[in-house]
This record gives C-alpha cells, sequence and structure tokens, in this order.
C-alpha cells in the first residue's frame, strides 16, 4: 500500500 | 525481491566500488565532484536510519552499512587522504541550491510527518538531484575519464532499473510508493544527456568528451 510504513527497498 | 530490483543494487553497489577503487589505485580524485559525495552521504545517513529502528534482512542491513561506509571512505578519500588531487576549481555547484528546495519540499509533500518520514522523503528527493554537481563539473571541463563515465553508467542505471522494479510491484504486488517513484523517474531522467554520450562515445572506446 502506499501508507507501508517500512521502506523495504535501498 | 525481483530481477530489476536485484540488478538495480548490483548496479548501485558496483558504483560504489568503482569510485572508491578509482581513486585508491590511481591516488586521484581528479574530476569526482566531492560535493555530489556530500549529497550522497547525507542521503544515505538521512535514509537509512531506519537501521536502528526496522529490521528488514540481513541482505538490506548489509547493503545499507556499505553504502554509508563506502560514501565516508570516498569522503575521506577526496577531503584528507587525496586532498591535494582534488579539483575545487571545477566544482562549483551551489549545494544549498540543492539542499534548500529538498529540505522544504520533504516538508511539504510526505506520507507522514514524522521525524523518520520526512527525512526518509528528503533523501528520496535528494538523491534525485545529487548527482547534478557531478554532471555540472563534467560538462564545465568538458570531458570525464572512462572509469568516471561507468561509474555513472552503474549510479544512473541504478534507478532507472528501480523503475523497472516498481513496475513490476505494482503488478505483481500492488505496491507502490509515489514519492519514490517520481523522484526516481526526475533522477533517470537528468542521466539521459549522459547515457546517450556513454554509449555512442565510450561504449565505442572512445573519451567520454562533449562537443565544443
Amino acid at each position: 500500500s502506499i501508507f507501508n510504513d517500512s521502506h523495504d527497498e535501498l | 525481491m525481483n530481477i530489476f530490483r536485484l540488478s538495480g543494487d548490483l548496479s548501485h553497489l558496483l558504483a560504489v566500488i568503482i569510485l572508491v577503487l578509482k581513486i585508491w589505485t590511481t591516488r586521484s580524485c581528479a574530476g569526482i565532484s566531492g560535493k555530489s559525495q556530500i549529497l550522497f552521504a547525507i542521503v544515505y545517513v538521512t535514509r537509512y536510519l531506519d537501521l536502528v529502528t526496522t529490521f528488514v534482512s540481513v541482505y538490506n542491513t548489509s547493503m545499507k552499512v556499505i553504502f554509508i561506509g563506502a560514501s565516508f571512505a570516498t569522503i575521506y578519500l577526496m577531503y584528507s587522504k587525496f586532498k591535494a588531487t582534488y579539483d575545487h576549481n571545477h566544482d562549483s555547484f551551489r549545494i544549498e541550491f540543492l539542499l534548500a528546495p529538498t529540505v522544504i519540499l520533504a516538508l511539504l509533500i510526505n506520507q507522514k510527518f514524522t521525524v523518520l518520514e520526512v527525512l526518509w522523503t528528503f533523501s528520496i528527493y535528494l538523491e534525485s538531484v545529487a548527482i547534478l554537481p557531478q554532471l555540472f563539473m563534467v560538462s564545465k571541463t568538458g570531458e570525464a575519464e572512462s572509469i568516471t563515465s561507468h561509474y555513472l553508467f552503474a549510479l544512473g542505471s541504478y534507478r532507472g532499473l528501480y523503475l523497472l522494479n516498481w513496475i513490476y510491484r505494482y503488478y505483481a504486488e500492488d505496491h507502490y510508493e509515489l514519492i519514490a517513484i517520481v523522484s526516481g523517474i526526475v533522477q533517470t531522467v537528468l542521466y539521459c544527456d549522459f547515457f546517450y554520450l556513454y554509449i555512442t562515445k565510450v561504449l565505442k572506446g572512445k573519451k567520454l568528451q562533449l562537443p565544443a
């Protein structure tokens, strides 16, 4: 979702 | 993780390694913009603050540590160890013209108004334009060494590959982050002119030289 809390990319 | 994301990360990793090795082995940082390197260090530190709050994976943590480490190593080599070879006069881009707008934009357009989220957003905005002092330096001197061109190509490709990753994730996982996508497009577009020169000149064995 757009409001994903954890940014899992670098 | 998908093939585009992995290729993007490896391209990014290759870029930072090329840069450190180039400076180390030639004992010179001629042609490299220290200002871009300072901006990248700010990008990594403000984005990877979540190293201390969130654990994603060993892969994720290792890459973040490597990017921060390589970035500080580059700055140390440029501003201390091989300081004498640093080309100040051609590195005259004013970074406050990039820092001020990206800080303001991050305060205005973010997903959540928390310290970590605003800093993450700022790092995304800043990264998209952080290469400008380097491109400005190349345009000022009118040329770049081939190893510097390889560095720029790997660094520019990384966000381009991330664009493919975001398209894939949108369809496969219904996941998207608008801030990262728009900034990634801006970032990739800034390299287009360079990509063109790289493909038409450097890959054909010629030096990257701008038309007079």
